[in-house]
């Protein structure tokens, strides 16, 4: 009695101890993210600087976790039914065996009209000596075995329909779906943990079947007015601004936290041919002094997927090279509109892993945005090249292409090494692409 | 999730202003931004 007595304490004391480390954890992480907003209020810009969790980051199975989060959040919800729709399930049986029984019902009719058929014609083969009476009834049998037939063809087709039915209603039980009472419950707790605008969202909420669904959903109406001025980029997210400049300063690379730069050309994937920045001082000098004539070659070459696409402007004004990062929070808006009228001419995945992509992480990991699962699209615009990149991570893991529905990413690992080289796909017809309007929607960003 | 932006646009050119078409963010590090809105001109 003592060792049950024991184990009878053990048990909840281990609990509580496992519950106050937990929130501990969460106080001190949530102490931490205060410090480093009253930080960044100040103006503080934080180093980057690796630490030990970083280093452990790379070892956890990040891309199975991410996966079994998109199962969970998509199948969930349906255990919670699976007990509501075995009991419709249950209806849905005893109605089929109702309906078998009236089909059996008309079964033994039919049987009965069969038999009378049968006794028809015994009776005709004894009247056969009598031929007035013969050509009505065989006329008569003949139009009930017509009849009898068609009976036993529309009970056939009966019976396939009430089978149809039957599957389609369990086909919809069986899928993942919340029970209708209990999805605004989670989506508005979802929303006041990341402080989502449920009041934007397209349709009534117990209408999304799960959070996965929920998650992606497109918003109201007239939700995001698109900046008309033709001359302007508007943004293609929700989001909050990163970084943002031109590489003309900064050469090919961009910032990823103070003390740490990643290059465009690992990002994209692309080979931008960008002049080395001596190049770019000289050839400015020289397009200062003379005319741009045909043949000076233009100092901003940039190979796209397509030779076509190069520059054949050559007396266009100068052009810079400009980069924007955008980051959506969990409870943004995750789907990815056009930046701008555009041809995209190439689709570049990287698969990659999927480290997280919050504030910590960009502090701690370098190369975060070349080393993560993503999707490039690279193209041009009135002003010349354009690319959008699509980075994934741990919690929202895949990304949906709406111009190549087909696209499969956060794909179980097949390799162990991560530096596989992109699948690339350029979208015919060759030189045109995919013609984009600017606010189209291009993308989306998936759970898990 | 994050979404980078690569483009090219019009630099003006030390010296010679005629150059009005001159692209020019109008956001700031740290700025909420939606779909829709300007991020530059």
């Amino acid at each position: 009695s003592s060792t049950s007595q024991g184990n009878s304490f053990l048990v909840p004391g281990a609990t509580m101890a496992t519950i106050v480390m937990l929130g501990a954890l969460h106080a001190r992480r949530m102490y931490n993210d205060k410090k480093i907003e009253e930080a960044r209020e100040k103006g503080v810009e934080f180093e980057f600087q690796p630490d030990i969790k970083a280093t452990f980051l790379r070892l956890v199975p990040l891309r199975s976790i991410s996966r079994f989060w998109g199962f969970l959040t998509s199948v969930l919800q349906s255990s919670k039914t699976d007990l509501g729709n075995r009991f419709r399930w249950k209806e849905t049986r005893k109605q089929i065996s109702a309906s078998n029984e009236n089909i059996s019902e008309t079964s033994t009719s039919v049987d009965a009209l069969s038999a009378l058929a049968l006794g028809l014609r015994r009776m005709e083969r004894l009247r056969s000596a009598v031929d007035v009476v013969v050509p009505t009834l065989s006329s008569k049998i003949a139009i009930l075995e017509r009849g009898n037939y068609r009976g036993e063809r529309e009970r056939e087709r009966e019976r396939e329909r009430e089978r149809e039915r039957a599957s389609e209603r369990a086909r919809r039980h069986f899928s993942s779906e919340l029970p209708i009472w209990f999805r605004p419950h989670v989506y508005r707790a979802w929303a006041r943990a990341f402080h989502s605008n449920l009041e934007e969202a397209a349709k009534p909420l117990n209408e999304y079947a799960s959070l996965r669904e929920f998650f992606v959903r497109s918003l109201k109406e007239d939700s995001r007015p698109i900046d008309s001025n033709p001359c302007c980029l508007i943004s293609p997210v929700d989001g909050t601004v990163l970084r943002f400049g031109d590489l003309k300063e900064a050469g090919t690379m961009i910032e990823q936290v103070k003390g740490f730069s990643y290059s465009v050309s690992s990002l994209l994937g692309a080979r931008p041919l960008l002049p080395s920045m001596e190049d770019v001082q000289q050839e400015s000098r020289v397009q200062e002094k003379a005319p741009r004539d045909e043949d000076k070659k233009s100092w901003w070459r940039i190979t796209l997927a397509s030779p076509k696409v190069r520059d054949p402007e050559p007396a266009s004004p100068m052009k810079g090279l400009f980069y924007c990062v955008l980051y959506l929070k969990p409870g943004d808006y995750h789907r990815i509109h056009s930046p701008v009228d555009w041809n995209v001419l190439v689709r570049r995945h990287f698969s990659g892993r999927l480290f997280p992509l919050n504030e910590r992480a960009t502090r701690t990991i370098r190369n975060l945005y070349v080393e993560n699962e993503r999707v490039v699209l690279e193209g041009r615009w009135e002003e010349g090249y354009m690319a959008m990149a699509a980075i994934g991570a741990t919690n929202i893991g895949s990304i949906e292409l709406f111009i190549e529905p087909a696209l499969g990413t956060n794909r179980p690992r097949k390799k162990l090494l991560h530096s596989e080289p992109p699948q690339e796909r350029i979208y015919e017809p060759a030189g045109a692409g995919v013609m984009l309007k600017k606010g189209d929607e291009v993308a989306a960003f998936n759970m898990g | 999730s994050t979404v980078v932006l690569v483009f090219q646009a019009p630099i003006s050119v030390p010296g010679d202003e005629s150059v009005s078409s001159e692209f020019k963010f109008s956001i700031r590090e740290g700025d909420r931004v939606r779909v829709g809105e300007a991020l530059g001109r």
